[in-house]
Formats: C-alpha cells, structure tokens, sequence
C-alpha cells in the first residue's frame, strides 16, 4: 500500500478545482 | 545517485551555490524515482533536509538561502507525493512547524509551495487532529513573530501575485472547512475578517482569474451554509 504515489498531486489538484471541499 | 550518495551530501555542510545544486538535484530524484528509492532515502534523509531547513530559517537571508529553502520546499513536496514519505513528514514533529515558517510573504513563490502544502496537509482525514497541528503550528510561529496569527495570510492576499492570494485563500479554505463545530468555523472566519479579510475581498472579487474564484465560491458557500445551520 505504501508504493501510492502522487497523493500530494492529488490533494493539490482537489484544492485548487474545489472538490476537496463539497460537502459529503 | 542513489540515495544514500544524498544522504552523505546533505551531510556535507554544503553551502550556497553548492548546496543549491545538491536540492535541485535531489528534488529530480525524489520525483523521478520509483517509491522504494524515496523509501531509502527515508526518515534519515527527511531529518536532514528539516535540519537544513530550520538551520537556513535561523540565518540571515541572503538571495541564496531564501532559495535553497525554497528548494527543500520543493523537496519535502516529493517526498510527500506517496503514502510513505507522507506518514514520515506528519510523524515528524518538526515537519509542519517548519512548513509553516515558510509561510513568509517577502518570499511569495516559496509561499505559494508551503501555503498549498499546508492546505492538503489540513484536508487530510488521517491521522486524525491533522488541521489542529496546523492551527496550532500558525498560532505558535505568530506568537514568536509578535504578530496575529494569520497576518501572513491577509499579507498574501495583498500581494500583487494571483497565484499567492489563491494560496492563501486554499489555506483559509482548508482551515475553515476542516473545524468540525460551527461556532469555531464562525470564530476563524470572524477572526480573518476583522485582521482585514472583508476589505480585501472587495478587492480581490475583481480579479479575473479562474483559479481565484474558485476559491472565493468556496469561501462564500461555507459561510452561506454556516449562515443557514446558524
């Protein structure tokens, strides 16, 4: 489990277009 | 090179134009390489560009340290990038007070790196606490400046960069949304307004730029919402 690459790339990605903050 | 030649060289008490090459060359490696390199590269390496990190923090600035600190920036993203590296960095203690020292507006494109950095590191779930780390990490770096907390950020909402003020409006973001209670979501949003936050956003609405105003229908629906649930 610990070869997941581009976790920050994707965290970056869902800051930045919004997704990381709609509501669940 | 392998890692360890890196770990030998951050080792080496390198310094300015020498040092500079050194990150810039580690920065590739940590992005190009496959995770088990990052994995050799590991907790010793991590402690030593922090080292390095906190080590130019305490200096005087000179061109060169600002950009060296830039590039472990730059670094610590890399290594970040998998699940490894990133349980390194958050088991660190180091890892987000010194992120968030380079929360420094006289230097707004190694700010745009750390601002964005703290934001994902904020919005993770696990392990749990992650977005008060980071409040507390603010709050503590302003008491030793003197200063309110987030007048960092309110000085780079007014920098002439676009991208710095989306960076600090992902953070704001981040902050408010991950506060679990209302009444503190309204306490942190208060609090940036009355440091200057409203007027600024007056000026700040008027900027034609998509990934700025994504960031501000953020902002305007969490306190819509807060608003209702009051």
């Amino acid at each position: 489990e610990d070869d997941e690459t581009g976790i920050m790339d994707g965290l970056l990605e869902a800051l930045q277009s919004g997704a990381a903050f709609r509501r669940k | 090179k392998s890692a360890m030649m890196y770990i030998q060289e951050l080792k080496a008490d390198y310094r300015d134009s020498q040092l500079l090459s050194c990150l810039e060359s580690l920065r590739v490696s940590l992005n190009n390489n496959p995770v088990s390199w990052v994995q050799n590269f590991g907790d010793e390496g991590l402690a030593l560009l922090l080292n390095l990190l906190r080590k130019l923090q305490e200096e005087e600035c000179t061109p060169i340290g600002t950009k060296c600190q830039h590039e472990i920036i730059r670094c610590l993203k890399a290594f970040m990038n998998n699940k490894h590296g990133l349980k390194s960095m958050l088991e660190s203690p180091e890892g987000i007070p010194l992120l968030t020292r380079a929360i420094n507006p006289k230097v707004p494109h190694m700010m745009v790196d750390a601002v964005k950095l703290i934001s994902a590191i904020s919005i993770l779930e696990r392990p749990e606490n992650l977005h008060e780390r980071v409040l507390e990490a603010i709050t503590e770096e302003a008491e030793k400046q003197d200063t309110e907390r987030f007048q960092p950020l309110l000085t780079g909402m007014r920098s002439s960069s676009i991208a710095l003020k989306s960076g600090c409006m992902q953070l704001i973001n981040a902050l408010i949304s991950r506060a679990e209670e209302l009444d503190f979501r309204i306490h942190i949003r208060s609090e940036l307004l009355r440091l200057g936050l409203r007027d600024q956003l007056k000026e700040v609405r008027k900027i034609e730029n998509e990934e700025l105003k994504v960031q501000l229908t953020v902002f305007d629906e969490q306190a819509e919402d807060d608003s209702e649930d009051l």
